[in-house]
């Protein structure tokens, strides 16, 4: 499987998977 | 109609007084024109006879209204219709890992579709080698969606982030 992370608010492409203590 | 002739009034008539002729005249007149009002209706009218019912009424003979539709408004309507774009956007993917995001425009009137290609930011791109949907029915796409507690790379405390897997 491939992921992709979006941050839908920003509408951008994450470079990077986000710190998981940093998002719930 | 039949049997009001008098010649005269007081039997020997008098100056002013309608003669038989006058009157038979009259009578003539007036027959004629209750014989002719029925069919003067029906014909080309409002169709009604005698029964008392409302009858149908032709709309050949009814006018429109001032800001009726006619068939030039409809034919504009219909051009413009014609003149519509229908855009479906996908989001494809191609040997480099990059994304992009495929338009297919279709011309509604001539049946022409038109594709192309932008990164996620809209800008034009070209696909390269091994070019395909990002999603099709034999891949699965599942989507997580995330709140930000803490700020970092990218994203900011508040944002809305979601993982895609396929």
């Amino acid at each position: 499987a491939t992921f992709v992370w979006l941050n839908l608010t920003t509408g951008t492409i994450l470079g990077s998977a986000p710190t998981s203590a940093n998002i719930e | 109609a039949n049997g009001n002739i008098i010649s005269s009034f007081g039997g020997g008539g008098g100056g002013g007084d309608a003669s038989t002729t006058n009157q038979q005249a009259q009578i003539a007149l007036e027959t004629a024109i209750r014989d002719r009002l029925p069919s003067t209706l029906v014909s080309d009218r409002l169709k009604v006879d005698g029964s008392g019912v409302i009858q149908p009424v032709s709309l050949s003979s009814v006018p429109l209204a001032s800001n009726a539709a006619t068939d030039t408004t409809l034919q504009q309507v219909r051009d413009a219709i014609k003149a519509q774009l229908d855009i479906a956007s996908t989001i494809w993917t191609d040997n480099s890992g990059a994304f992009y995001v495929r338009r297919d425009l279709v011309n509604e009137g001539t049946g022409t579709i038109t594709v192309t290609f932008t990164d996620p930011t809209g800008s034009a791109a070209t696909p390269g080698a091994g070019l395909r949907p990002l999603a099709t029915t034999d891949k699965d796409t599942i989507t997580d969606f995330y709140d930000v507690l803490a700020s970092g790379t990218g994203y900011s405390t508040g944002d809305l982030l979601a993982r895609v897997a396929i």
